[in-house]
């Protein structure tokens, strides 16, 4: 939905590939919005703690990471991976991908004073950075940050998909059973982002290093909310989200 | 204690559209 550059261009085979697969946002966005329903009716009828704000967030980001391992499984270049590999990939960028999914939503999201939820929720930014503390203010500012670059630059939806293909196919992953494998697809979807950033935006010369640029500001991002969410579990204040878990002990370990 | 099954790895390993 968001504004693509319309071409006549001949534009590389692979993003086209890449955008085919994107998965269906409204679809995903009603299958979480359902999970959370039944949650919190769950949460109503029993004797529980009533789910904190941040705490909704962590389930909202689970449920996220659950629509993300289906994407990884639906990559043709990921398929290839045995499942060894594909645990090491996903557990080394499940954060990159959770941020780049919630910062892409915040390019495409005219409103300057509410962030838009996976749900289709929005949440008023002053409030929440009200109830934030220090650190999750901080990286809430730090993402809106990026996102207004992201917007600046007017990053299309294509580009998008090509960053996360980059992410998860990161090649300083070690260990892997078929790195070179890995490398390959990394050095192919690098030269395929290239040749379309070449090809729409001609005028911009230095757009891929751009946007290399900022892909690396939201690896450290990842990092920064990486030690906020490992701080909130030593604390006991993450929800028991099996994956969210499993993925942050791994990444961690 | 074993150590618990991987739930990244049930899903990679889950029929294709489970």
């Amino acid at each position: 939905s968001s504004p693509t550059p319309h071409t006549g261009l001949d534009l590389p085979a692979l993003v086209l590939e890449f955008v085919r697969c994107e998965q269906d946002e409204l679809l995903v966005r009603s299958k979480i919005s359902t999970h959370l329903a039944l949650l919190q009716q769950n949460q109503s009828s029993s004797s529980t703690e009533p789910l904190t704000t941040f705490g909704l967030m962590c389930h909202i980001a689970d449920q996220t990471l659950f629509f993300i391992v289906e994407w990884a499984r639906s990559c043709n270049f990921f398929k290839e991976l045995k499942v060894g590999d594909q645990m090491k990939l996903l557990h080394n960028c499940w954060s990159e991908l959770l941020v780049l999914d919630y910062i892409s939503r915040q390019v495409h999201h005219d409103e300057q004073d509410t962030i838009l939820l996976i749900t289709g929720q929005k949440v008023d930014l002053t409030s929440l950075l009200t109830q934030a503390g220090v650190t999750l203010g901080e990286l809430v500012r730090g993402a809106r940050q990026l996102a207004q670059r992201l917007q600046e630059l007017q990053l299309d939806c294509r580009e998008i998909t090509c960053f996360k293909y980059l992410i998860l196919f990161n090649p300083d992953v070690k260990l892997l059973e078929n790195q070179e494998y890995v490398e390959n697809v990394y050095h192919q979807v690098s030269g395929a982002l290239l040749e379309y950033t070449l090809c729409v935006y001609p005028q911009h010369v230095d757009r891929f290093s751009q946007l290399l640029l900022h892909l690396r500001e939201l690896r450290v991002l990842s990092t920064q909310a990486e030690d906020y969410l490992s701080y909130k579990h030593l604390n006991g204040e993450v929800p028991c989200n099996k994956l969210l878990i499993e993925m942050l002990h791994a990444k961690r370990a | 204690e074993p150590e618990e099954p991987s739930l990244l790895k049930k899903l990679l390993l889950a029929p294709p559209n489970s």
